[in-house]
């Protein structure tokens, strides 16, 4: 394993990011996401890694010491790849998006025991918004026509298919992201086109509550929520934000709801570190983005900066704790936490995933 | 985060709500 030496860091705590491993596609260059998986053959479960790329997705399972073997690879059909969507204690399947500019369809890719064979399945198909994997095998998503929004519920069955659908009651503006709520878990909350937060009774379907995040928040993503002490915290991403002065360079903020009232205020906001601001574009004179995307995983933010680093926050210190920088052979592209374990997947554009310890 | 800025603070707030909230 190789110690990576960090660039200086604002902030008391610098916390490591140790490379334990690195995966490379040789029959690929077009890494398009990254995620892991549990994974269970032969009595064995193990964290698997799930590596897509436009046509293909791949499985990769952990050899001894630090290398990787491609388990199988899934043929997909001439829609892309455009996400792979983690669903966090699900066990042998992946769970993908396809499409162009907007979701299209979503696929299950899973282990048949009854055919001893690899296979994919259709879930879902439509201009799907926001999709979100749940505990317990289910998937929220919100699918947009002319007329109305739907928003659902869907529990995956073990053969790959839906077992059961719920609606829940959509608000008038388009959903755009999900979260579900550690410390409530029968409340999830989303975040809407008209930069709103709201909250539903995942039991019963309720939209409890639309709140207002706020002009100071534009264009919010939720990530991650928590509900402690009557209140509501949101994390909150701005991919789109324009630089403030007052502010610093926001990338991630949590934002503290009180649910009974929809009164808001900022708790913690996690800055750009220094020197890794959104490039300068001649001419333009705002909304110039400060980093490409983005992950959340307890209180740990990470994101790909338009600068080609990956930076790593500990929300609650509110500060920035460690950075890949751009290095070579390539700029980073794509930062995720495995949904198990303390890793940080990162991936290059040419296609290699680095799997760091932090 | 205190009263004075999000007003009265309910620890039942997700049971309130679903009691009000349209079914």
């Amino acid at each position: 394993a190789e110690q990576l030496s960090l660039a200086p860091l604002d902030g008391p705590a610098q916390e490591s990011l140790q490379l334990v491993s690195e995966l490379k596609d040789l029959s690929s260059s077009c890494a398009v996401d990254v995620s892991t998986v549990w994974w269970e053959a032969a009595g064995s479960r193990e964290l698997c890694v799930v590596t897509a790329c436009e046509s293909s997705v791949t499985l990769w399972k952990p050899l001894v010491p630090d290398r990787w073997e491609k388990v199988q690879i899934w043929q997909l059909g001439e829609i892309p790849v455009i996400q792979i969507v983690p669903l966090p204690d699900a066990c042998n399947v992946v769970c993908i998006a396809l499409g162009d500019l907007e979701i299209a369809e979503i696929r299950l890719l899973l282990y048949s025991s009854e055919h001893d064979s690899f296979k994919q399945s259709l879930l879902k198909t439509g201009t799907i918004k926001a999709v979100l994997g749940l505990k317990e095998r289910r998937l929220v998503s919100s699918c947009r026509t002319v007329q109305e929004q739907q928003v659902e519920i869907t529990s995956l069955s073990e053969t790959g298919g839906s077992k059961d659908r719920q609606t829940l009651l959509p608000p008038e503006e388009t959903v755009l992201a999900f979260a579900e709520v550690e410390g409530m878990g029968e409340a999830l909350v989303g975040t809407t086109a008209a930069n709103s937060v709201v909250v539903w009774n995942l039991k019963t379907g309720q939209l409890l509550r639309k709140m207002p995040v706020g002009y100071s928040y534009p264009a919010s993503i939720c990530h991650r929520a928590y509900a402690d002490s009557g209140l509501l915290f949101v994390v909150l991403s701005h991919p789109h934000a324009k630089e403030s002065e007052a502010r610093g360079n926001p990338a991630f903020c949590v934002i503290a709801f009180n649910p009974r009232t929809a009164r808001s205020r900022g708790v913690m906001f996690s800055s750009l570190p220094h020197g890794h601001a959104g490039r300068q574009v001649p001419g333009a004179s705002g909304c110039v983005p400060l980093y490409l995307e983005g992950d959340v995983r307890d209180t740990l933010a990470t994101a790909v900066l338009t600068s080609g680093a990956i930076a790593v926050w500990d929300l609650l210190l509110g500060h920035c704790t460690a950075l890949l920088p751009p290095g070579s052979p390539g700029t980073w592209a794509l930062a995720r936490w495995a949904t198990a374990g303390a890793w940080l997947l990162a991936g290059r554009r040419d296609g290699t995933v680095c799997l760091y310890q932090y | 985060c205190s009263e004075s800025d999000l007003g009265p603070i309910s620890l039942n707030w997700f049971e309130e709500l679903s009691a009000e909230a349209p079914p």
